[in-house]
């Protein structure tokens, strides 16, 4: 595995997004694995369509009453592969833009597909193996707790104390062999992470999170889709 | 304590927030907050002011980051959590398919 690695260097990733008042973060982290996945299978970059899965993914988990994609109210990254693989797969943003509102009628139009999803699978609990996939299959849909996003403005986050509940779905686009802890006093190495909270959120839109010890559940939820070429 | 390099010389209490009306027309400024009636500018300016609280108290526990006023310094932690997050309370399926062990040597 190289030392450091970024998707963003090799064009795999789209600009960042805003989902604004909206709990839709779980759509904009599936969405940028496809785009990333379709990206590596067809050579092409397509922003796609948070909001088809927005109105139109209603998927549930089987094994969990009421755990349905619902829009706004949440979601979860690997039902909505699920519903992705049913669907036949993913519009163009462009085609079915992002309103930030959910209850509207489903506009899915099959016609215009431009990515579809081959399989997808989890990742185990195990950095090597994170990183490992990271490189192979492209971006990866992570769960994360966000209690210290909130206030975060740059650097790479590293607290010494943080829940491991998920509440937040966020891409993982690459790491980094280290960068200065000052009291620490020592290199940590660290993932990078695109988050769907606008540019002016964090280092540009985007969050580092030292690797090591899942820190805030980060490597707990996991996923990789594979992309088939349609377009 | 905190610190190796900087020593603080202010209390901690949250009278002693150095200029935090500043910062809240600063913050409105910059993310062009505007608040329909007085009692909900006091409401907010008092979450404000608990979110620098908060943005201190995440600096000293994360102290490798940056935390400071962000666009969510108006919100409570719930109202952030009901907003911007919303990854439904689930771990992975258990009958998900699990992705093949790759190897990671060189």
């Amino acid at each position: 595995l190289p030392s450091d690695f970024d998707w963003r260097d090799h064009g795999a990733v789209t600009g960042v997004k805003n989902q604004g008042s909206c709990g839709s973060c779980w759509s904009f982290s599936a969405v940028g694995a496809l785009e990333g996945a379709h990206f590596l299978s067809t050579g092409e970059l397509v922003s796609l369509s948070e909001q088809q899965l927005v109105d139109c993914d209603h998927e549930c988990d089987p094994e969990e009453r009421g755990a349905c994609d619902s829009g706004c109210n949440g979601g979860l990254m690997t039902t909505a592969f699920e519903y992705s693989l049913k669907a036949g797969g993913l519009m163009r943003e462009n085609d079915y833009p992002y309103t930030g509102r959910d209850r509207g009628p489903c506009k899915f139009d099959k016609s215009k597909i431009a990515a579809s999803v081959a399989n997808f699978s989890v990742v185990s609990l195990d950095e090597e193996q994170i990183a490992a996939n990271l490189v192979k299959n492209g971006p990866l849909a992570v769960g994360i707790n966000a209690v210290f996003m909130q206030t975060y403005i740059g650097g790479v986050s590293c607290p010494y104390i943080c829940g491991k509940h998920l509440d937040h779905g966020v891409l993982l686009v690459g790491y980094g062999a280290g960068a200065y802890a000052p009291i620490r006093l020592k290199e940590k190495p660290f993932w990078i992470i695109k988050n769907s909270w606008g540019e002016s959120w964090g280092e540009n839109g985007y969050y580092k999170i030292c690797r090591g010890h899942n820190v805030c559940g980060v490597d707990s939820m996991v996923s990789t889709v594979a992309a088939i070429h349609t377009s | 304590e905190d610190d190796l390099l900087i020593r603080q010389v202010v209390p901690d209490a949250e009278e002693h927030l150095l200029n935090a009306e500043h910062h809240f027309s600063a913050f409105k400024a910059k993310f062009g907050r505007t608040y329909a009636t007085q009692e909900e500018h006091d409401h907010r300016f008092r979450i404000f002011k608990n979110n620098l609280l908060r943005a201190k108290s995440h600096q000293k526990l994360d102290p490798s980051a940056v935390h400071g006023v962000t666009k969510f310094s108006d919100l409570t932690p719930a109202e952030f959590r009901r907003q911007f997050l919303g990854l439904k309370p689930l771990l992975l399926p258990t009958d998900a398919q699990k992705a093949p062990i790759l190897p990671t040597n060189d």
